[in-house]
């Protein structure tokens, strides 16, 4: 929260997980790290943005990222999109 | 919920339930799953009492995550329930407290729509005393779970963000459930930068099918959300249920809607006041019309009905700034733009709400004299109304702005003073000041009619749990009726004939949708083929399917999509749609009838017979279009095919634009 704070959150989707979800777990979380580690130029920076590791089915993360960084990271061939994480009403 | 199951024919108007009913055929939805992405759930509710349920299936995987509130237990009814809660946490940028790191519902939606899609039953339950009857879900004997989405808003915030939807789509899948229901929408986006479309996507390619809410940003055109083609799109219509209160005043009689506990003693007239007339000292007359809390003047109102128009607040606070002001009683006057659209509200006192026009009548007679009286009647509860179903004002319409080539939404359900268990957390109107508790309430929104579907879904996928989420739709789109309960096409609430904008095929017909005869189904190789035809590269798409995938050489027609409907946009020179279908009855032969052609549309069905030798097997036809030489352009027109083999009548919508 007190990264949040000062900095909109997005949602990094990477498409779905092509392995075992075991295997996805133990991981997907670390190749988020070295995925967005690479872009910040800091992994431990990276470790400490991302929020959500979605690894089960899904293949993405949500962190905490300026703009810039946000479109740097769409930017990796890895990336499927980067989205802002939008809110929604109920119905 | 009370009487919706009745109205669509699962069970007769004294609660039996017949051999024939959808709930009989399908067992009432036993060794379905139904996860429900929302605000919670209220664990103790009788809707989630287990009581005739066996041991949770083995291959359940889910949890009931309640590390920070104890009292929070599932049982074999609410088989799992978790929360998800970084996403919004980031949001608003504030550290979160222990009611917020709970699936325990402090709102009551979650708990409405998870009871709604697959409650148990409860006999005797009502709101406030009315629409008293036996409460069910869609899939009472369903297993469920409840993923929390959506925590209180804070400083206008949104309640529900993407980053934790996002996670509760893949912990559901990963669980097993077999239908996700998300009453949860914001405006379209595309569908790889939309978290519910993406969710989705991996819950179909994983066989779970995911029921979504339209949004309650009607009418206006155009205002659908949630559109994706392998989401199933639920709009709100009516039941034959109202709950009449009438204004009496200068000898007229108006008639309005109420839900109102208390009402008005004794038979004299109570003095009547415009909230306009009695602004407080400090507020304006703009603030005191609508009656805004602290906006109206005691010494004006104590003991009268005070007259307010809708709009600058909820209208259950309206009465609250009444009683607070020492007012006896409340009318809610529509402002016009929602002319006669009447909603039954639990006011905290003697309340109605009437139209625009019985409004112009009431507020001309008190400012016609110093002395206007006036009495309010209490509500009861009236069925068989008619016309039913009449789609709702707020339901959300077509045309798909994201893709024009999918009708949206895609039925419609109801969504309307649905009466179903609520959080022992919050008071029936969910304001803060409402200290009432009940275990039963009613609620309205398209939020309302996707839990309806999702235990129609959950019913089919008992029956056959085999098929997949399209064909699961399409047995729920083309078995829907555009006709309402005199067989009279279903109108929209200024009473005029909707569309299928509105209502996309129709409203359910759960008895049907069990045996549709034939379904279109669509793989997920079918979607990732039309995400091509869309423009998406397949490099994400290879991504998306986790092996390796190649856009095929001859893209695909967006139009050729193997959708329940059949949209045609643009359409000058001749084209032709095709379309798949399987038969999932006895051998048959079908033949196709254009019931009706779009106006200045001619349409031709090729072949016109189908003949099936077994169960599965696989057909495809043409749906040919052309303008009418001498027919003026329109824009768009709608019309109808069926295929029947004289037992199964398997509808499909035709929408079509043409050019120019």
């Amino acid at each position: 929260p007190a990264l949040a704070a000062t900095k909109p959150s997005y949602i990094v989707y990477l498409g779905g997980v092509g392995v075992s979800p075991e295997e996805a777990h133990r991981t997907a979380a670390e190749s988020h790290y070295d995925l967005l580690g690479s872009v910040l130029g800091d992994r431990e920076k990276a470790r400490d943005a991302i929020f959500y590791s979605y690894m089960r089915n899904i293949n993405g993360f949500a962190a905490g990222l300026e703009p810039e960084e946000a479109a740097a990271v769409a930017e990796h061939p890895a990336v499927v999109s980067v989205f802002p994480n939008r809110g929604r009403r109920l119905h | 919920t009370t009487r919706s199951w009745q109205f669509m024919g699962l069970e007769r108007a004294d609660g039996e339930v017949p051999q024939w009913s959808a709930w009989e055929v399908a067992r009432y939805g036993e060794d379905a799953i139904i996860g429900n992405l929302d605000s919670g759930v209220w664990p103790e509710s009788l809707s989630f009492n287990d009581g005739e349920l066996g041991p949770i299936p083995d291959n359940w995987k889910g949890i009931c995550q309640n590390e920070h509130d104890k009292t929070f237990q599932c049982n074999s009814k609410l088989v799992g329930a978790r929360y998800f809660n970084k996403g919004y946490a980031a949001a608003i940028g504030l550290p979160l407290n222990d009611t917020q790191k709970t699936p325990r519902d402090d709102n009551g939606h979650g708990t409405h729509t998870l009871a709604t899609a697959g409650g148990s039953a409860v006999r005797g339950a009502a709101a406030f005393g009315y629409g008293n009857g036996t409460a069910r879900g869609g899939s009472p004997r369903a297993r469920v779970a409840a993923y929390r989405v959506c925590y209180p808003p804070v400083n206008g915030s949104d309640e529900c963000y993407d980053a934790d939807i996002l996670a509760a789509f893949e912990a559901a899948i990963a669980d097993g459930v077999h239908v996700i229901s998300a009453s949860v929408g914001a405006d379209p986006n595309d569908y790889l930068e939309d978290a519910v479309a993406i969710g989705s996507l991996h819950a179909v390619k994983a066989g779970v099918t995911v029921v979504c809410s339209a949004s309650n940003y009607g009418p206006d055109p155009g205002t659908v959300t949630n559109v994706a083609p392998w989401i199933l799109t639920v709009a709100a219509s009516t039941t034959d249920r109202a709950f009449p209160a009438h204004v009496v005043f200068n000898r007229t009689r108006a008639e309005g809607q109420s839900l109102s506990a208390t009402w008005l003693r004794g038979r004299g007239f109570y003095l009547m006041i415009s909230a306009a007339d009695a602004a407080a000292p400090s507020r304006s007359p703009a603030d005191a019309q609508v009656c805004s809390l602290g906006a109206l003047d005691a010494e004006k109102v104590m003991g009268k009905i005070v007259v307010c128009v809708r709009g600058g607040s909820p209208r259950v606070e309206k009465g609250e700034a009444v009683s607070r002001a020492g007012g006896a009683g409340m009318i809610l006057v529509n402002d016009e733009a929602s002319g006669h659209d009447v909603i039954a509200d639990p006011h905290v006192i003697p309340a109605v709400h009437i139209s625009y026009a019985d409004g112009l009548a009431l507020l001309a007679y008190i400012n016609s004299t110093k002395d206007a009286r006036g009495f309010i009647t209490k509500a009861k509860t009236v069925l068989g109304t008619t016309p039913s179903p009449v789609m709702a004002s707020f339901s959300s319409q077509g045309p798909n702005t994201v893709n024009p080539e999918i009708l949206k939404p895609d039925v419609t359900a109801p969504g309307v003073s649905v009466i179903a268990a609520w959080s022992g957390a919050a008071g029936p109107t969910g304001l803060p000041y409402d200290l009432r508790r009940v275990a039963f309430n009613t609620q309205t929104g398209t939020s309302m009619s996707c839990p309806h579907v999702s235990g129609v879904a959950g019913l089919i996928k008992t029956l056959h749990p085999d098929w997949s989420p399209a064909a699961i739709k399409s047995a729920i789109m083309t078995t829907a009726t555009e006709l309402d309960s005199e067989l009279k096409p279903i109108l929209n609430s200024s009473l005029s004939p909707a569309t299928p904008f509105s209502y996309g095929a129709g409203h359910v017909f759960p008895h049907r949708a069990l045996d549709p005869g034939l379904v279109y189904d669509i793989t997920a190789d079918d979607y990732l083929d039309f995400l091509c035809s869309l423009g998406y590269n397949a490099t994400s798409l290879e991504l998306f399917n986790e092996a390796p995938y190649r856009c095929p050489d001859d893209p695909l027609d967006p139009l050729d999509l193997n959708y329940p409907s059949i949209t045609v946009y643009d359409l000058a020179e001749p084209a032709a749609v095709r379309r798949r279908v399987r038969n999932v009855g006895p051998p048959a032969t079908y033949t196709a009838t254009v019931v009706r052609e779009p106006e200045g549309v001619q349409v031709t069905v090729t072949p016109a017979t189908l003949a099936f030798e077994s169960t599965g097997e696989v057909r495809d036809f043409w749906v040919k279009f052309a303008v009418r030489d001498a027919a003026p352009a329109v824009d768009y027109a709608f019309g109808a095919i069926v295929w029947s083999d004289g037992n199964h009548q398997v509808r499909s919508p035709l929408v079509v634009k043409t050019q120019g």
